[in-house]
């Protein structure tokens, strides 16, 4: 993976490639679990970052569950890399790799991602067929079970933000949701889009406060002073409803619920005028930055066990 | 293939409330055949829309008819979506060798 040009956009058998060669080139730190399969039939593949011991305590990151947004994607691949090479060198990463696991899954809507390459570029949803409908395809960020079906997400299969015909009904989200519940130790869960450069908490389906909520803004203002460290990339901040707009049935607001309290959601540059074309120089930079605020996170649930 | 030929994404800026809600109606025209890239937040940030050729003459329209400033983002997406593509072959061809 050393000749792997993460300054490019790459296909889905391209990633999973990279996947296989970075878990038979550390054995010992990285392993491939497969959740389950996207509706196409794709694997699922979750990257395990571990030294040992059982059911350590977890940190999750995913990108890609929109699958237009190629800059996630991408990032993924970048910060895998990053894992296995700071691992024994960044004294920070190495202490939260000697207590805990990272699991990290980069193509989590596979179906759209492939849907991107091989059709229709501007395609974000899942795409699995709606049953009385023209259009396929569920947003699998408001598919989960917490306010699902509330305002912010839509009940028309059409529509970019079609709910799906009922809470977890994408194999995309399902398999997430049994793995997080069998696992049952995740302390953080990070999920990740683009391109509007915000970092956000629960909630997006109701303006109630979450309980954490002063720890999350304050840790979430960390992170994203870190990030803006690197090439002043500005990022906003705070809950979703509060800062962009209701969305229900969202990824982090179930994790939140689940007891997960470092539950995020990342928004990615586009710095300049590109949305989700955003030009390939530009995904090594946006992992980099990206890095120094998910070390943020990732250091803080370290030293706040809960 | 699905092609995107003459569509254009719009960054749109609000100026105030009533704009935003007006903004919010476009984004509810099913007819537009509108895809929202960064929705309605609040007045100090841009909203970004795809706008298929099509649908182009009406939209400026509207938003002309409501002083709604905007300005256009990208002039041709088919055309950037071209650039990515060849820019994506050809690192894969380079890359062909060492790999």
């Amino acid at each position: 993976t050393d000749s792997f040009d993460f300054s490019r956009y790459h296909t889905i058998s391209e990633i999973y490639s990279f996947q296989d060669m970075l878990v038979a080139e550390n054995p010992n730190l990285v392993s491939k679990i497969v959740i389950g399969s996207s509706y196409e039939g794709r694997p699922l593949n979750v990257l395990k970052f571990s030294t040992g011991g059982t059911n350590r305590p977890a940190i999750w990151i995913d990108t890609g569950i929109h699958s237009r947004e190629w800059v996630t994607q991408a990032s993924g691949t970048w910060f895998a890399k990053k894992i296995v090479t700071d691992y024994g060198r960044d004294p920070a990463l190495t202490a939260i790799l000697n207590k805990m696991d990272i699991f990290l899954e980069i193509v989590t809507n596979p179906d759209g991602f492939a849907y991107t390459h091989s059709s229709n570029r501007m395609w974000r949803k899942t795409r699995k067929p709606n049953p009385g409908s023209s259009c396929a395809g569920v947003d699998p960020n408001r598919n989960w079970d917490s306010g699902f079906g509330g305002p912010g997400a839509s009940s028309n299969p059409c529509s970019e933000t079609y709910r799906g015909p009922r809470a977890h009904s994408e194999s995309e989200v399902k398999s997430i949701v049994d793995f997080v519940k069998s696992h049952g130790n995740f302390k953080a869960f990070i999920s990740i889009h683009s391109y509007s450069q915000m970092l956000l908490y629960p909630f997006g389906y109701t303006k109630t406060p979450a309980k954490d909520q002063a720890e999350l803004h304050n840790l979430a203002q960390r992170a994203i002073t870190d990030l803006a460290s690197l090439y002043g990339t500005r990022y906003r901040y705070g809950s979703i409803i509060n800062t962009i707009y209701q969305a229900s049935g969202g990824t982090i607001d179930w994790t939140y619920e689940q007891g997960i309290k470092y539950s995020y959601t990342f928004e990615l540059r586009d710095t300049g005028r590109y949305g989700f074309i955003l030009p390939a120089n530009q995904i090594i930079p946006t992992a980099q930055e990206t890095w120094l605020a998910l070390m943020a996170i990732m250091n803080h649930t370290y030293n706040n066990p809960y | 293939k699905v092609t995107f030929e003459g569509h254009q994404v719009l960054r749109i800026l609000p100026k105030d409330e009533a704009q935003l809600s007006l903004i919010k109606n476009l984004e509810e025209m099913i007819e537009f055949q509108v895809d929202i890239w960064m929705g309605v937040t609040d007045v100090s940030n841009p909203v970004d829309v795809r706008v298929p050729f099509q649908s182009l003459q009406f939209v400026k329209i509207y938003l002309e008819a409501q002083n709604i400033d905007y300005t256009i983002m990208i002039e041709d997406l088919q055309v950037v979506l071209d650039e990515e593509q060849e820019e994506m072959e050809a690192a894969a061809r380079l890359a062909q060798p060492r790999n």
